[in-house]
């Protein structure tokens, strides 16, 4: 895409990088990055997850995991969680998960720099980055700036949700940046009494709007109450409802 | 909060304006915003939406509206939807609605001090800023030049919403700006087959979320399929199932 892109810490080598990406915030792109991470290592591949989403970083909580990074003279390890993933996050370097980032865009990018330069991530087979909502500073940087293999998108079925997420893909078609597919999230939920199939947001809708925009549909996610909670506890790692995300790697 | 705020528009007379904040996206804020507004409008206060979300603007779509504003020597006159409430988004000053807008933090604050200062809102009750994700650049720019009256925080139950949320009240707090209190949306969902309530994201919380931060607990919305597809139809004004979100007026 024509910009010069960083080079990463000496001691890390890393084969792909993956971001994931919706423009709309909400719809599960922060619960897809974990659910990729978690299926390809549990496939063997040595993964890594860099949250990008500095004023609202999630990942720390979805895993379960609060330690401080080690600062070493060759840069920021990556924490690893139970199951071994790599991860880096604005939130791990807070003293309290909830304090708020309070920082403008060149600072937000500068983090989003520095979390590929200065973090020591060591031998990866993927680096997935989690992106914020919209199309700004964090985004653009690591379109930029990162040597991005390609992005996954992630929408819901609402046609106002399906409406922004054409921005994001639509930025990535700007930014000349391969994109894997859609995946569409929070499809139905299936009610627990009846059996009933409930779409509290629309028909599903993933599949067209992949076909509009001319990419691959990688399938829908229903609405689990079980994914929430698993994310609440901090136990990602021990949900095992998701299907073939994997069809990416 | 110590910063100079800048001069509204000489045609306006805007008597008070709030905010709609999450930190977190895809929660409820542009519905809780638009909603609030036409609650208000019926009870036969002027309303104005300025829609803060610079890359992610949903606002117009909900009310179905998409014509470009005038652009006139003394401004831009913020359009009128069906109902008479006044709207200003960056989707309005773009050709496609699902056009890209890849701006950067500068760029990001001076479209929202722009739609301060040279939109035409003329005379308004009420101006309900809807805020994007995060804790960066809009809502630090909202906070620091205009003369907020106070937030309506709005939240969804699951604990990592939570999370996320309470850096937004404490970023409120950090920046001295009151807050009404908290609203919890996306609660529940009622089967419609054989009524079971079923929680999709997790128990309420909102209420305990809202006393662990020292706020007004303002009440909590469903998920409504119908809700959902109202704003998809761009029909919000149509939608009469929010319950007494004018508690703030
Ligand atoms: N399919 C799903 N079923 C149940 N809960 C979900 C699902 N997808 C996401 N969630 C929950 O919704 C919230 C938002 O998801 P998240 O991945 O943080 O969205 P985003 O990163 O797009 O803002 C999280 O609390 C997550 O646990
Ligand atoms: N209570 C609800 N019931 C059904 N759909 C909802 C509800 N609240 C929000 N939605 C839908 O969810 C999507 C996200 O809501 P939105 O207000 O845009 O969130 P945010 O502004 O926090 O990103 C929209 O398509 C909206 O129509
Ligand atoms: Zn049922």
């Amino acid at each position: 895409s024509g910009f010069t892109k960083l080079p990463p810490n000496e001691l890390n080598h890393i084969q792909h990088v993956i971001a994931v990406m919706s423009g709309k915030g909400g719809v599960g792109k922060s619960s897809v990055t974990a659910l990729i991470a978690v299926e390809a290592n549990r496939k063997g591949y040595r993964c890594g997850i860099l949250d990008a989403d500095i004023t609202g970083p999630s990942m720390p909580k979805m895993f379960g995991i609060s330690q401080r990074p080690e600062n070493t003279g060759f840069g920021l390890i990556a924490p690893e969680t139970r199951s071994g993933i790599r991860l880096m996050s604005l939130n791990l370097l807070l003293d309290n998960e909830d304090a708020p980032v309070i920082w403008r865009g060149p600072l937000i990018a500068s983090a989003v720099r520095q979390f590929w330069t200065e973090v020591v991530w060591g031998d990866l087979d993927y680096l997935i980055v989690d992106l914020p909502p919209g199309t700004g500073d964090a985004p653009l940087t690591v379109m930029q700036s990162l040597p991005l293999d390609g992005v996954v998108i992630v929408s819901s079925p609402q046609d106002l949700v399906g409406m922004v997420v054409a921005k994001a893909i639509k930025m990535c078609q700007h930014m000349n940046i391969p994109v894997f597919g859609l995946v569409e999230n929070m499809s139905f939920i299936e009610c627990p009494k009846c059996g009933e199939k409930i779409y509290p947001f629309g028909r599903p809708a993933g599949d067209s709007l992949a076909q509009r925009n001319g990419l691959k549909f990688l399938g829908a996610l229903p609405i689990d109450p079980a994914f929430a909670q698993a994310c609440d506890r901090g136990q990602i790692e021990n949900y095992h409802g998701a299907v073939g995300l994997d069809v990416l790697l």
